[in-house]
């Protein structure tokens, strides 16, 4: 499943 | 988005506002930790080191904004406009046992080995045991102000809800981060007896006081 660099989470 | 994560986020601001907002009126920060606070000015120049860099949406840039503000404006408020009033007998918790070794965890378990990434696994992971210094300070002192235990309450609820915003995003996105889940957790479960203290005093009109 995906592990996103980019954190888009506070 | 999900409605889990935006009202967690809106507990997390809700906190942090009323905090700053009880130093201000009561012009006093008697029973706050100064050194949790530190922690968490920390915990948000670290995570949001991105906030020019990588745009997300308006909400994301403006809350971390919002965060970082209110962070150093709390912690101006606790060791310069009233620092007469800081507790610092009580807030003895030793800061360095837990930026050392979260430190070195930040290096050793990431995603990825870039000084981003370090950085904001390091914020994760801080996060997760920031609360402590306050936590020990109201089992020193043996009571909290209601108004701090409301702050501690929506605090911790923040990220509670967040560990449902997960289970949702999994199930419904296939995401997962698992640093932040663990870490998430680890935080939550930090909270849990003051949620029972919480649950069964503060919201029977009592005050928060932890058995002597």
């Amino acid at each position: 499943t995906l592990q996103d660099m980019d954190h888009d989470e506070l | 988005m999900n409605i889990f994560r935006l009202v967690g986020d809106l507990s997390h601001l809700l906190a942090i506002l009323l905090l700053l907002w009880k130093i201000w009126k009561t012009r006093s920060c008697a029973g706050v930790s100064g050194k949790s606070q530190i922690m968490f000015g920390l915990v948000y120049i670290t995570r949001y080191l991105d906030l020019f860099t990588n745009f997300i949406s308006i909400y994301n840039t403006t809350m971390k904004a919002i965060f970082i503000a209110v962070a150093i404006a709390t912690i101006y408020l606790i060791y310069f406009k009233f620092k007469a009033t800081y507790d610092s007998n009580h807030d003895t918790f030793r800061m360095e046992f837990l930026i050392v070794p979260v430190g070195g965890l930040a290096f050793l378990v990431n995603h990825d080995f870039t000084a981003l990434e370090i950085l904001w696994t390091f914020s994760i992971y801080l996060e997760s045991v920031a609360i402590l210094p306050q936590l020990f300070m109201i089992s020193k002192t043996g009571e909290a102000e209601t108004i701090t235990s409301h702050y501690l309450f929506a605090l911790g609820s923040y990220r509670a809800l967040y560990i449902v915003n997960w289970v949702y995003r999994y199930y419904f996105e296939g995401f997962f981060d698992l640093i932040a889940i663990v870490a998430g957790c680890v935080q939550t479960i930090l909270y849990c007896d003051f949620f029972y203290l919480y649950v069964t005093k503060v919201m029977h009109g009592k005050k928060l006081s932890l058995p002597a």
